[in-house]
């Protein structure tokens, strides 16, 4: 189904939050390419957070990404 | 506890500091005394000195900016980024700048500069980001008060610096509890829309049943309004609210959310002047009674109309043998209750009036 324009805000809001504190490189090639690599990230961060690691971007993900927060990277370069 | 890659730090334990300019949210001196008892979190731990410089070049350069500012490290505007600073270093290593399209204040108000530059600083000391969600180096803004540096972070810094020699123990915030600790006991155990909240000092586990181990919070980062320390908690199922008693107070939730008119005092419920404190609390959904433990006795209160049952308190250990005479924590399913005392649980048939098992506390934390 289309993808609604929350879970469309949802998902630039992960975007940028990977950017800026996982190191997610930007300007991927291709849907699937861009998708896998999203998800190893979220991934990481679920796992730094003692989230349940899905990879996937649930309820509580979010709700640490919405956070207010030190802008370091949680990984270092 | 994290450092940067290749264990940044500074050289020498003399390390100066200037502050650039100065946010309109606050008078110039309290900046300043935020600034200064920043660091003096870290000197009480190390054998690090921190000099004012009022020109020149500093090892750590302290600014306000918003958006761009200078470093092609953009903020974001109000909330999300706060601040960032650079591992030591030189030229913009150890800088720490502070975004000023946040409120900055020196109380509970978000955001408290105190805390944020303890934090920051820690960075440009060479403290990288933890995931020990009770350190101050864990990235998400919490507030709370006293000491901030857990355990963690003062192991962090010193292994970087090594300790302060003129310097007694200091006393950390303890460190997010061990969920397979066998020591392990609980402050309050509640169900809450069929997920299982168990409460101990500043931090709460959630138990759900999709997800396969147990979520640790700082209960301020779910509920800024409830104290850090909870000591009973539970729920009305029927109603669609939980009770999180603290003290002389409680607290409702519905939901995750807080119901307004609270913090109401305990008394209201019908409980004596001289109760202080609950230690235990929890609901027998079969009877529509709740059960309030207080040092050795328990109450009897009835939820349907709201008034305290006659004949109470009661003796814990007469009317619950095998249990002895003080509680933890409580919680009732499918006709059971469940004590916690210390690290043990025990496992309380309400029909036969015994105990049937009692295993260690954390055995519900899948340990």
């Amino acid at each position: 189904k289309p993808i609604s324009s929350e879970e469309k805000d949802d998902v630039l809001l992960a975007e940028r939050y990977l950017r800026r504190y996982y190191g997610m490189p930007a300007g991927l090639q291709g849907e699937r390419k861009t998708s896998d690599v999203m998800s190893k990230k979220i991934r990481e961060m679920q796992e730094f957070f003692k989230l349940e690691v899905t990879g996937k971007l649930d309820d509580d993900t979010l709700e640490i990404m919405e956070m207010a927060r030190c802008g370091v990277p949680d990984v270092a370069e | 506890y994290n450092h940067f890659p290749r264990d940044l730090k500074w050289k020498t334990t003399d390390v100066t500091f200037r502050i650039l300019n100065y946010t309109p949210d606050l008078k110039k001196a309290d900046v300043d005394r935020a600034v200064r008892n920043a660091f003096n979190v870290w000197s009480r731990v190390t054998p690090l000195k921190f000099k004012k410089l009022y020109e020149g070049n500093a090892d750590i350069m302290i600014s306000f900016g918003a958006r761009e500012h200078g470093d092609f490290n953009p903020f974001d505007g109000p909330e999300g980024l706060l601040a960032h600073a650079y591992p030591p270093g030189n030229g913009i290593g150890g800088d720490t700048h502070f975004d000023e399209d946040e409120t900055w204040t020196k109380d509970f108000h978000a955001f408290n500069l105190f805390l944020v530059a303890a934090h920051e600083f820690g960075h440009a000391l060479g403290m990288a980001h933890s995931s020990d969600p009770g350190s101050l180096m864990y990235p998400v803004y919490t507030y709370g008060k006293g000491y901030p540096l857990a355990e963690d972070d003062i192991k962090g810094i010193q292994s970087l610096y090594g300790e302060n020699p003129n310097h007694g123990k200091v006393n950390p915030k303890p460190d997010a509890p061990s969920k397979c600790d066998p020591e392990l006991s609980f402050d309050a155990v509640t169900e809450l829309r069929g997920e299982t909240i168990i409460f101990k000092d500043r931090f709460y586990w959630r138990l759900h049943a999709q997800m396969p181990e147990p979520e640790q919070n700082l209960i301020k980062n779910t509920w800024p309004e409830i104290p850090n320390k909870v000591d009973a908690a539970y729920e009305n199922p029927e109603k669609d609210f939980v009770i999180i008693f603290s003290g002389i107070k409680m607290w409702a939730l519905n939901g995750y959310n807080l119901v307004d008119g609270y913090p109401k005092y305990i008394h209201k419920l019908g409980l004596p002047k001289t109760v202080r404190k609950i230690d235990a609390a929890v609901n027998i959904r079969d009877t529509g009674k709740t059960l309030l433990f207080v040092d050795e006795e328990y109450w009897s209160y009835d939820e349907q109309t709201g008034t305290m049952d006659s004949g109470y308190p009661r003796s814990i250990e007469e009317n619950f043998p095998g249990i002895g005479d003080e509680v933890d924590a409580a919680a009732y399913h499918y006709g059971y209750l469940y004590f916690y005392h210390d690290h043990l649980q025990f496992e309380y048939s309400f029909a036969s009036r015994k105990v049937m098992r009692i295993m260690r506390a954390n055995s519900i934390l899948g340990c």
